[in-house]
């Protein structure tokens, strides 16, 4: 037998739907809450973007005149070749030593490769390279062009997110308060559930 | 209009909230990938400073093997390159050399600066993205709502059966077991403990945030 009565029930099934119907409109409420946030989100993010372009701009301009430097020292005749080159033969062998060294302990696998690597290096390398800090240039370029990539992934990828969310928040959820506020309340339970919540099918027959 | 008293317009509740929730996931789709690539990764500029860790070195040196060069200063001959002045014999040279050394400092500095920049950049593109995760999980079991709405009845939360179970072995105190239904989902069984009588004006309440905890937990799985 029934413990409770079918009205019981049904006075039940009203009360909670009351319930749900409230955790629904907290949801919707949410929603517009955090598309608030994502547009201050985005805000701060063109803020900091044209920040970024600034110091893009700067580091550039600071490189240029890096790489113009090298340009006219290499354009120099090697004045101190002798000394240079006495001193770089005897750098080349501690260097690799030194490096191999690193590398067996702490890299541990493919030594020899990276050994004949090294030494073919070093031969071809001028301690002019060495003198002048091309390894630092190097290294800055090196950077310059990761930084670029990794810019222009990110871009890539908000450009895609942004013309989405665009299209998303230009919605009229978004965009228009319904006049009428008995039916703005899709969830105005208990009386009857609105029309736009049935399928279209069981309207239209 | 087929739905004339929709406030969301000409379309009914089920075409907005679908078309959301698709949009949400493409966005989604579009921001994550991004995150997961090691490229993405912001430089590490310790590397560039002589600081790096030891996995970054080793990586530097199987590319390219100017890393090695970083270990300089660990032999004196290599030192004394460094120092070598050539201004007795060329001024010009001397004096430019200084410009090089100071060019690159200032360029290394404000790289290092752009970086900074570019990991605050990366992270407000994380709060966008984690925000669009929020966006789904507030969102997604709202967006679902019309299609498990298919039965004539209006309730969202139907009670079928209420039974009250006496202490025995298994269950020490009484409990009473409110088998419902969201919508048109499976039924859901919430336990609720004896000393909450059903007609305590909570009790409904208790049971829908259960039942409803338990809905969205299996939407998410």
């Amino acid at each position: 037998d029934p413990l409770v009565s079918d009205s019981e029930l049904q006075e039940m099934s009203t009360q909670g739907s009351k319930y749900i119907d409230k955790e629904i409109q907290n949801a919707v409420k949410g929603v517009k809450e955090i598309k608030n946030l994502i547009e201050k989100t985005n805000e701060e993010r063109k803020s900091l973007l044209s920040t970024l372009e600034e110091a893009k701009k700067k580091k550039e301009d600071a490189l240029e005149e890096t790489r113009d430097s090298e340009i006219k020292l290499k354009a120099f005749p090697e004045v101190c070749n002798e000394t240079m080159m006495a001193l770089w033969e005897e750098c080349k062998p501690c260097l690799k030593q030194t490096c191999m060294k690193f590398y067996a302990r702490v890299c541990r696998s493919g030594s020899g490769l990276v050994g004949r690597q090294l030494e073919e290096f070093l031969n071809q390398s001028s301690p002019f390279y060495f003198w002048m800090n091309g390894d630092r240039i190097d290294s800055l370029l090196e950077s310059d062009r990761q930084q670029s990539h990794v810019l222009d992934a990110m871009q890539d990828s908000f450009n895609r997110v942004s013309g989405i969310m665009d299209t998303l928040f230009q919605d009229r959820f978004f965009t228009h308060e319904p006049q009428d506020t008995h039916y703005f309340s899709p969830f105005n339970f208990p009386h009857r559930r609105p029309h736009f919540l049935y399928p279209k099918s069981r309207l239209v027959r | 209009s087929i739905l004339p008293l929709s406030p969301y317009g000409p379309l009914g509740f089920h075409d907005v909230f679908q078309s959301f929730l698709e949009m949400i996931h493409q966005a989604q789709q579009a921001m994550d990938p991004q995150f997961h690539r090691p490229a993405f990764q912001p430089l590490d500029m310790d590397f560039m400073r002589g600081g790096a860790d030891n996995r970054t070195v080793c990586k530097e040196i199987r590319h390219n093997s100017t890393g090695c060069l970083r270990m300089k200063d660990q032999c004196e001959k290599c030192k004394e390159i460094l120092s070598v002045d050539c201004s007795t014999n060329n001024p010009a040279q001397a004096q430019l050399r200084q410009e090089l050394n100071d060019s690159l400092q200032v360029a290394e500095l404000l790289t290092q600066r752009y970086n900074d920049l570019l990991q605050s950049y990366q992270r407000k593109m994380l709060s966008t993205s984690s925000l669009l995760e929020q966006l789904n999980d507030q969102f997604s079991w709202v967006s679902q709502l019309a299609n498990l709405t298919q039965g004539e009845d209006p309730a969202y939360l139907h009670v079928s059966t209420v039974t009250t179970r006496t202490p025995d072995s298994d269950t020490p105190s009484q409990v009473t077991e409110v088998v419902v239904k969201l919508f048109d989902s499976d039924p859901i069984t919430v336990v609720m403990p004896g000393e909450f009588p059903k007609d305590n004006p909570k009790f409904m309440d208790t049971v829908a945030e259960k039942a409803l905890q338990e809905y969205r937990r299996k939407k998410r799985e």
